[in-house]
């Protein structure tokens, strides 16, 4: 899992998977 | 004359071939990112991450039903501040309004839930495009299951404006677009709905909404092209906090352009397809509005156009 | 090819234009600032706490959250094996759905009084006990359609638990 910063109540946190043979950093933004 | 139009022919059916070729997933990048808005955050939030990323869209996650919920658009930016100007005592409600929301005002304004479709990553990607046109949004969502919990996966989301740069890129073929634009019928003529620099921007908010379409030629009054309004352009008004104020002209809105806009592309009914595609490869260009030799506003290409050409004419 | 971009549209033009016109509002408006602030990623959460304080905050906030851990062996304390429960309701379970997410979570030292809460997803199980498939047939390897979305969500939920708490 990687995170940032919280900021403005709001938080994100990022996965880094393999789709395939491509890879995806999906990027969740959520409500704190 | 002849020779041109049979290469134009032959061209196109070869990059028709390419598309049923290729897969959705053929064009994602090896490696990329992808944005998701999760729907319980707040929209003016949400409003800053696009802005922070730049970009204009984002697939909607519903952690309640674990299930993808629809694409963010500028659409929905548009339909609030059209809620905005019916409801002006309800601004503290649009201060509080989630993303999951976002239908309920769709409902107050009485306009139609954009259809965004989606299509499996692997399927071909001429049908990603035959399915953009028919539902008229300009980009489709890639979803697969987890193969564990079937339970949905955003893959990534496809543009009109990434599937034709893929086609530019890797399709030798459109070399030989060469027949004028004049002949091939894909332009939107004049008659389309322009605006001039003085019109009040709601007036031209609301041409975007009921047209359905994503920009509007703005005219001198001789009938020259001399700027457009996008729709992404309504981003930078909300985040401005300026939308409230009715008397702004479209030409005062449009003071908030960031520098590193490329500015708007036009061309003549004398080019080809050829060119259009080569600039298309070159520049993040979404239109291009068509004017004769004096500026004067004749139509305008969209991506849509141009898509369509290459599915199903000829 | 007469293939161009408009002069007049360019921001720089069009703003000198409005200007030249003395128009009121545009004194006022501020074009978008589009210097992206470059997101800061980094690997799990950070924390400057006395270590076992670190655990037990997880442990606390595990328990608010209702998942469940396995009792930690005396020569690791520093890993958590989570297991939690992941209903959406919507999803009937009769499709065998797994909807037990597995996660592992482990402090590491960075360096003296800098450690770092490390958050790993650790495959499905249904709830009536049988293992999900990530363990028998398709490895990770193979297993190539797995979406992040479920463990994204319980990782943001244990995150926002402990940012509540502290």
């Amino acid at each position: 899992l990687i995170t940032s910063s919280i900021k403005h109540n709001t938080l994100c946190v990022a996965s880094t998977v393999r789709y395939k043979s491509k890879y995806a950093t999906q990027i969740l933004y959520g409500p704190l | 004359e002849q020779n041109i139009q049979l290469e134009q022919k032959l061209a196109i059916q070869s990059i028709r071939n390419f598309l049923k070729s290729k897969t959705s997933y053929d064009v994602l990048p090896v490696s990329y990112r992808l944005i998701v808005l999760d729907t319980s955050l707040l929209v003016k939030k949400s409003l800053n991450i696009l802005l922070q990323n730049n970009i204009v869209s984002a697939p909607l996650w519903d952690a309640k039903t674990s299930k993808f919920a629809g694409l963010l658009t500028s659409t929905d930016f548009i339909n609030v501040i059209q809620y905005y100007f019916c409801n002006p005592d309800k601004f503290d409600l649009i201060d509080k309004l989630q993303l999951n929301g976002l239908k309920d005002i769709e409902k107050c304004l009485g306009v139609p839930s954009l259809d965004q479709g989606s299509i499996h990553p692997f399927k071909p990607l001429y049908d990603a495009c035959v399915k953009m046109i028919e539902s008229r949004s300009r980009r489709i969502p890639l979803i697969d299951q987890d193969e564990e919990t079937q339970r949905e996966i955003i893959v990534s989301v496809l543009t009109q404006y990434r599937i034709l740069k893929f086609v530019s890129l890797n399709c030798r073929e459109t070399r030989f677009l060469k027949r004028k634009i004049r002949e091939l019928n894909i332009v939107t003529d004049a008659s389309i709905d322009s605006c001039y620099m003085t019109t009040p921007v709601i007036d031209v908010i609301q041409m975007l909404s009921t047209r359905g379409v994503s920009s509007v030629p703005i005219i001198d009054e001789h009938g020259r092209l001399v700027n457009v309004y996008e729709a992404v352009d309504v981003l930078g008004l909300i985040k401005g906090g300026i939308y409230n104020d009715l008397s702004l002209s479209v030409g005062e809105a449009l003071m908030r352009r960031g520098d590193d806009f490329e500015g708007v592309y036009t061309c003549t009914v004398e080019d080809k397809l050829s060119t259009i595609m080569d600039t298309i490869r070159k520049a993040r260009v979404h239109r291009f509005f068509v004017v004769d030799g004096s500026g004067l506003l004749q139509g305008v290409i969209t991506l849509s156009d141009i898509l369509k050409y290459i599915l199903f004419e000829e | 090819s007469t293939i161009a971009i408009l002069p007049s549209s360019l921001p720089q033009i069009h703003r000198a234009n409005m200007m030249q016109q003395g128009s009121r509002a545009a004194m006022k408006i501020t074009p978008l600032n589009n210097k992206k602030s470059k997101t800061k990623w980094h690997f799990g959460i950070r924390s400057r706490s006395y270590p076992l304080d670190v655990m037990g905050e997880i442990y606390i906030a595990l328990k608010n959250l209702g998942a469940e851990w396995a009792k930690p062996s005396e020569e690791d304390l520093w890993t958590i094996k989570v297991r939690w429960r992941y209903d959406t309701g919507s999803l009937d379970q009769q499709r065998k759905i797994p909807d037990l997410m597995r996660m592992v979570i482990q402090l590491f030292q960075i360096e003296p009084n800098n450690y770092l809460v490390d958050f790993k997803f650790d495959g499905w199980e249904t709830s009536n006990g049988e293992e999900g498939s990530s363990n028998s047939s398709s490895t990770e390897e193979e297993m190539s359609t797995f979406s992040a979305y479920p463990f994204l969500h319980l990782t943001t939920r244990l995150i926002m638990e402990l940012a509540v708490n502290s």
